[in-house]
């Protein structure tokens, strides 16, 4: 309900965040772009900004845990859950765990991580599961082609009940 | 009563697990019910014509997000 939903969102427009670790199977540099690509989706359709930070208190912290990892909800090897977040009502609002169990990519093999990564992204940002297989917040993985992947209609139109719209700088 | 083989309790209880973990909250039994199953269909795209266990079974194992399905 609208309630619930005006609760479940960051009550600012520019948010910090923090890689803390790594995965086994891929770079930094190159998580670091994957990240920093995925928020760019977000932001792409809200005014939201978002901050690469090394500090502590970032709003979102990225890392990546085998098994059980302190919060509760262990992950389980390959396959079967890869990642989970926390909504930004939640006690650990902003917290994004990947399974670092998985073997994590930038293409078809294995699991892709900027996927993984816009998904899990949304949660954080406040947005729940969809049942619409064309949306990002589809609970189940789905490789999509990345030449042509966007935010489906119903992403969008649930950011921005939170966010807003993007201001653009062009004039019509 | 005809004793289930093994294989079928190991996917039922996977079943089970997966349910309350996505579906329910903890406090509520860990049964999965008839009513609970048919709950489950529109999630995966299933009706009860084609449905048959090893299929949702096979939904089931799909690789997904650890957030509940639950909408608030």
């Amino acid at each position: 309900d609208s309630a619930y939903a005006a609760s479940s969102k960051w009550n600012k427009h520019t948010l910090t965040y923090r890689i803390i670790n790594y995965p086994n199977d891929l770079k930094q540099s190159t998580v670091k772009n994957i990240i920093h690509d995925a928020v760019s989706i977000w932001s792409n359709v809200t005014p939201l900004i978002f901050q690469q930070v090394e500090s502590e208190d970032a709003d979102i912290k990225i890392s990546f845990w085998e098994l059980a990892h302190g919060d509760g909800c262990p992950f389980d090897g390959p396959g079967g859950v890869l990642g989970h977040a926390f909504l930004p009502n939640s006690g650990a609002a902003g917290t994004i765990h990947f399974d670092k169990g998985e073997h994590w990519s930038t293409s078809y093999r294995g699991f892709n991580l900027f996927l993984v990564a816009i998904h899990e992204l949304g949660h954080s940002l406040g947005l729940q599961h969809s049942r619409n297989w064309n949306s990002i917040m589809y609970p189940r993985y789905m490789y999509r082609d990345l030449r042509t992947f966007h935010l489906g209609v119903d992403d969008i139109q649930r950011i921005q009940q939170l966010y807003g719209e993007r201001c653009s700088s062009k004039k019509p | 009563f005809p004793v289930p083989p093994a294989t079928d309790l190991k996917g039922l209880d996977f079943a089970k697990d997966y349910f309350h973990q996505f579906f329910l909250t903890k406090k509520e039994p860990s049964l999965l019910i008839q009513g609970e199953k048919i709950q489950l269909l529109p999630q995966f795209h299933l009706n009860e014509a084609n449905l048959r266990e090893e299929q949702m079974l096979t939904v089931l194992h799909q690789p997904r997000c650890g957030v509940t399905d639950v909408d608030h």
